[in-house]
């Protein structure tokens, strides 16, 4: 994350870190059930295989465990079938843990959005991540606090890509804020008026963060799948 | 070697992998970033000129956007030509070696296009330095240059009437981005091989007609899909199944959506299940909370909050009387497989009965408070 803070532990519950031996934190991952975790597709390009990866929770300091550090095997890998990598459309995962989280204080479910509900443009919400900081990578979690911007505005930043109904703008004019490499798959969240935190986005790709370029960062568009989410859990659920 | 990686040392040397024979031993691969599938040459080496270390590295890189967006300036005529020569250098198929572009065609892009990237406040990539590139006509160095009817646009690119290469992502934009205004002609769909959506006249591929996702606002390319016949009920991917094998707990559609939404909860949160295209609401008898909480997890809907049994009165409706459930462990127990434990009753009129209202709710979304600590 460029230009966020170092997070509270137990701020952020629902983050998690998708591991790869020998390389560790690869990408970010977000709880969205005791059993369920989302992220990006692109994370997998080159390991596909489930065996692989192992998603670590309740965690701040990736280079400290911490008591309330929960870490879990994936079993199962569903990456979207019309995931497109030469345009990163359809940049999202479901991934089913090989067993149930601990609900604790520091692992905790964010909530999907409703079915068409998305964030007011505008709207400020939160990114968080262990990604690229602009001079380095962190250990602790860092989070920064990014604008909704709309589509129209967010083509014009990005000539030689079409931003789809999949994704989803945040950030500012300058980059002063936004996710970086590193940070894929982490979450874009807003609070609702009752106080709940719901995802809205997925950490996907942007232009290069610590370069000159400048602009906002692109989210995978959490609203536009939630039925798909929905439906992913319940086949595995019902083992169909 | 089949991993370029043993290339430069794979000529009779037993460092390669065995798995390797000495005679397929290459440094070139073919090239696959979209913006250089237009150049005389289809194989490429890397590192590049940049330092990238791969094609995906380099379709992700600044300069590969940067270099399409500058030819739009039309700053000089070769320079998409120079800027694929560097980005995917081209591989000589009988050295494996990379050729370099020539000095002078460095120069000349650099000199005609370095102060067009300054106006908007950017720099010519440092690592394109051309004192690294030979001269043409050196003794022992070949270097590339442009034949006169080379590509200027990049396949990226739509070329304008009058040569000038804009944004393939411009094209039919309503705006005029061609000095000739030739980007916003013939803008139909057919006439782009594209198919149009009757309603809001956007255009999109044929392959993404009846593929089981709707692309057109109003859905119409998932319409008319297939025929079914009068017992058969069509699945997302339009295949035709009977309906009496809907919902009952097996897979019958390839992409299995005659097992979705088997359960809902009705506006006023009543159970309803579905059974052969037919939509049921659930009858209390028999009914127990671990039903609740299976049908709040087969919703998506986390936990169960409340299970309350209300009389029905006006309403007719179709109701399925739930049998005991033979598992013992109704949390292992599908609730699809519920589903097959409930019998299908008769459409009762008027008959007073008891309906199933259950209110699920996922603990979600809240942060834990924070400590209180005393300073």
């Amino acid at each position: 994350i460029l230009g966020g803070r170092t997070s509270r532990p137990g701020r952020w519950p629902w983050q998690c870190s998708l591991q790869s031996e020998p390389s560790g934190h690869i990408c970010g991952c977000v709880l969205i059930g005791n059993k369920w975790a989302l992220t990006v597709a692109h994370c997998f390009e080159g390991r596909e295989s489930a065996d692989v990866w192992k998603v670590v929770l309740g965690i701040n300091n990736l280079d400290h465990p911490s008591p309330y550090m929960q870490t879990r095997h994936v079993k199962s890998i569903v990456v979207h079938s019309r995931y497109n990598r030469a345009v990163v459309d359809y940049d999202i995962s479901v991934l089913e843990l090989e067993t149930e989280v601990e609900v604790t204080s520091y692992v905790r479910p964010v909530c999907l959005p409703g079915r068409g509900q998305l964030p007011k443009a505008d709207q400020y919400c939160h990114i968080t991540g262990w990604g690229h900081m602009g001079n380095r990578m962190p250990f602790k979690l860092q989070e920064g606090e990014v604008r909704i911007i709309s589509v129209s505005q967010c083509q014009s930043y990005f000539d030689m890509k079409t931003i789809t109904s999949r994704m989803l703008c945040a950030g500012y004019e300058a980059g002063t804020i936004d996710s970086c490499m590193g940070d894929s798959g982490g979450p874009l969240v807003c609070e609702e008026d009752d106080g709940r935190w719901s995802l809205y986005g997925l950490t996907s790709w942007g232009s290069v963060c610590f370069s000159k370029v400048l602009g906002p960062g692109v989210y995978a568009n959490v609203t536009h799948f939630t039925e798909w989410i929905e439906r992913q859990i319940y086949l595995r659920t019902f083992n169909l | 070697c089949t991993s370029t990686s043993c290339s430069s040392g794979c000529h009779g040397n037993t460092s390669c992998d065995l798995r390797n024979t000495v005679n397929n031993c290459s440094g070139c691969e073919p090239i696959s970033l979209e913006i250089c599938m237009n150049l005389p040459y289809n194989s490429t080496r890397f590192p590049n000129y940049l330092g990238h270390h791969s094609q995906k590295e380099t379709s992700v890189s600044w300069e590969s956007s940067l270099f399409p967006a500058l030819v739009q300036t039309n700053c000089y005529k070769y320079l998409m030509f120079f800027a694929c020569t560097v980005l995917v250098p081209m591989c000589d198929p009988v050295t494996q070696q990379r050729v370099p572009p020539c000095r002078s065609l460095c120069r000349n892009s650099k000199e005609r296009c370095e102060s067009v990237l300054g106006i908007v406040g950017l720099q010519w990539p440092e690592d394109t330095d051309c004192a690294q590139f030979p001269e043409e006509g050196q003794a022992n160095s070949s270097c590339l240059l442009p034949d006169p009817d080379v590509n200027e646009c990049s396949p990226s690119h739509f070329k304008c009437r009058s040569g000038r290469c804009v944004l393939s992502s411009k094209r039919c934009d309503g705006h005029m981005d061609c000095d000739d205004d030739s980007d916003e002609e013939t803008c139909g769909c057919v006439e782009r091989g594209l198919w149009e959506c009757p309603g809001d006249k956007t255009c999109i591929h044929h392959n993404m007609i009846c593929d089981g996702f709707p692309d057109c606002s109003q859905q119409e390319d998932e319409k008319n899909c297939s025929v079914c016949s009068n017992h058969e009920m069509e699945c997302n991917n339009h295949q035709c199944v009977h309906r009496l094998l809907w919902c009952d707990g097996r897979r019958h559609c390839s992409d299995s959506s005659d097992e979705w939404n088997c359960v809902s909860l009705s506006d006023e949160g009543f159970v309803v299940v579905h059974k052969a295209g037919l939509e049921y609401r659930v009858c209390a008898d028999g009914w127990s909370s671990n039903l609740s909480s299976v049908a709040c997890i087969q919703m998506g809907l986390g936990s169960t909050l409340l299970t309350q049994i209300t009389h029905t009165h006006t309403h007719s409706f179709s109701h399925t009387h739930t049998l005991s459930p033979t598992h013992k462990h109704t949390h292992t127990l599908s609730f699809t497989h519920t589903h097959t434990h409930t019998s299908a009753g008769h459409k009762t009129l008027f008959h007073p009965s008891f309906s199933l209202f259950v209110l699920c709710v996922l603990e979600c979304g809240r942060r834990p408070a924070a400590r209180m600590v005393k300073r």
